[in-house]
């Protein structure tokens, strides 16, 4: 049972360490607090952006963070892909140019998973294959339009 | 697998009844603020079961229910959500029929690949990935490798409420539900969907709890 | 005592009247779980977007909910104005025609108080008297640059 | 009143000494990721008291001298934040120069529209709103009608730290300072900062706590 945790760990710590330096052109990876309890352990996400030293997680900014966090569920997805995932204005953080690049990991991870994405970011509806758009007429209903954003002009 | 269509009947802001088609790949739902975006996602924590009501930004089942609908006061009402899946052909020993008393024939022994399971009472051995399946047993399955999870929260004048799972249109309860998600890797406390403003909540949780999603996958 | 308490009260509930029909486009007024009994009660904020039945709080979108606590916000403002308000990307949940008008809302209450705002979005950039960017080098300090938007061409 | 200027010296991502200048009206501050922007309102929030550690996102206050600074372990270390305020004519009377013994002077059933305070001992009527003070009242107040807080964090090399206050340079307490603050309607409590991701936890905040924001104010 201990195998397989340990199995789990290093292959998810190292898929964090790939992604993280992807999103946010910094170093991070995954600690235990006893590697030799895991058990007992917590884990722990140490994260330090390009040039900065490590930072404790309590301080990072709100865009730090969301890349942080997404880093580690991209790097649950490729050990364990669920066949769906379903993300609510995770973008909300970022500026334009980290947008671009969550965008970018989406793109790359939807070939193995499909993804739903809540989002009201320009680089996010770009980068996509299709747009939902939602609306809703005053006091009606939501009403739901496809739009394929790959065949419009402009 | 992916999710093919959700179908919303009188769900929150879901008047009438709504088809939302997805396709595989990268899908992004935009529009304005309050227009029902996060609803449609909160339809499929409400069909599979992932979420309490509190997910769901409800203070109880009942509020789910599209107020159009149950501010008429007359009777009873009913909102549902259908989730329908499309399975890869490799996938579709995945789907356990269940006997009659509810248990599913694959739990003695069968692999933890996912790959291989044992259909009803045949002798499956564990390469069964590509072998079709006798249609008996697909029976319930479309034709187009399909399947579907429908919830039905039903709400008397007096406020009173049911909530029915059906997979394939066939009544089954909560638990038969999450073992047929958990087979395909969807789990209530996985960490595929993430709620709005819940994003960074991995960063505060507490160590141990995030070692546990470790756990889990393990 | 209680009529200190009225007499703020009905003078804030007028003000978020005002205000959230502004920002929000709907009704929305304060209430009082028992207003004989104020000092044992609860505060609730009623709100109802234009044409829709009253929301419970906990039903309202992200963008809904962050427009009526700003509303009460301002209405606590328009009754005792501190010398400034410091807002952290109070945008963060808003779309673009809603940040439109959280923006100049600010403009006019930037009349009686400082507002410093930190904010991505163009609408609120655009708003302002004057944008202060700050940069980070990678691994090097904060800098503070001062921008006149205003003086700015394009 | 406003904020005219912040001075940061070795506080959070501000390495050497930095002025933030401010006007009056609707500044945006804006900027990268990580590039400093919500360190700047830690560091009002940290020279004028309004927060404890935890709602500047620092585990304990020795966090929040830059990491370059303390991180070469040298000696002593320390971070300060000076806010510049600028007055109005009619405000200058809210300036209570403080006792020796620290009390106010003020105090005894001064009226609470924060107009016509009593001066240092002089009996002041309740209309001093225009009438100036005499110049020694005023001796703190820089002849630009300025006033100013400085915080200064010092962590010794073992890590235990402290921490001062100062009015116009000189040293105070927190609850004078906070007294000070009172008076222009500026509350460790108050809804005038709103931190990042805070914005809607006026919705999801208990009733009753939302009623006593009016208590407050009343
Ligand atoms: N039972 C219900 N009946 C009718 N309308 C409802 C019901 N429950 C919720 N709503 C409405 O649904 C709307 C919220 O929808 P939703 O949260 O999906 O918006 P959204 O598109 O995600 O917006 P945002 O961009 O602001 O997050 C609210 O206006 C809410 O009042
Ligand atoms: N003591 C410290 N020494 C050096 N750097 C620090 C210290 N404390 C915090 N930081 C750094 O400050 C940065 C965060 O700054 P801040 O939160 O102001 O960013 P921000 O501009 O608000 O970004 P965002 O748009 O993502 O919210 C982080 O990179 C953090 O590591
Ligand atoms: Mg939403
Ligand atoms: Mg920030």
């Amino acid at each position: 049972r201990q195998r397989a945790f340990k199995e789990a760990f290093d292959a998810v710590n190292s898929n964090f360490e790939a992604i993280f330096a992807q999103l946010s052109d910094g170093d991070g990876h995954l600690q235990l607090d006893d590697p030799n309890d895991p058990f007992a352990s917590g884990l722990n996400l140490v994260a330090h952006p390009k040039g900065k030293p490590v930072r404790r997680l309590a301080s990072m900014s709100g865009g730090e963070k969301s890349l942080t966090a997404l880093s580690f569920i991209f790097a649950l997805q490729r050990y364990r892909p669920s066949p769906f995932y379903a993300f609510d204005e995770v973008d909300m953080f970022l500026d334009g140019a980290n947008v671009e690049r969550l965008a970018r990991m989406i793109k790359h991870q939807a070939q193995q998973a499909q993804f739903i994405v809540v989002s009201l970011r320009r680089p996010m509806i770009e980068s996509a294959d299709r747009t939902i758009g939602v609306t809703q007429a005053r006091g009606a209903y939501t009403q739901v339009l496809g739009l394929d954003l790959q065949t419009q002009s402009g | 697998m992916h999710i093919k269509r959700v179908e919303l009947s009188h769900f929150k802001s879901f008047g009438g009844t709504t088809q939302v088609p997805l396709l595989p790949g990268f899908t992004v739902i935009s529009g304005p603020n309050g227009s029902g975006k996060s609803n449609i996602l909160d339809a499929l924590l409400f069909a599979l079961g992932l979420s309490g009501s509190k997910g769901m930004r409800a203070d109880r089942l009942p509020d789910l229910v599209n107020q159009n609908v149950s501010g008429r006061g007359r009777s009873t009402v009913e909102a549902s959500v259908t989730v329908t899946f499309a399975l890869e052909a490799e996938e579709l020993g995945l789907m356990q029929p269940e006997d009659e008393d509810g248990a599913v024939p694959a739990s003695n022994g069968s692999t933890t690949n996912g790959n291989g399971h044992r259909a009803n009472g045949s002798s499956g051995n564990g390469h069964a990935k590509v072998e079709p399946l006798e249609q008996s047993v697909l029976a319930p399955i479309s034709p187009f490798n399909e399947w579907t999870v429908t919830r039905k929260l039903r709400v008397t004048q007096q406020g009173t409420y049911t909530s029915h799972y059906f997979i394939n249109g066939e009544s089954c309860t909560l638990t038969q539900l999450h073992e047929q998600l958990h087979r395909f890797r969807i789990y209530p406390e996985g960490y595929n969907v993430v709620l709005q403003g819940d994003v960074t909540s991995i960063i505060s949780m507490n160590p141990r709890e995030r070692r546990e999603i470790i756990d889990e996958l393990a």
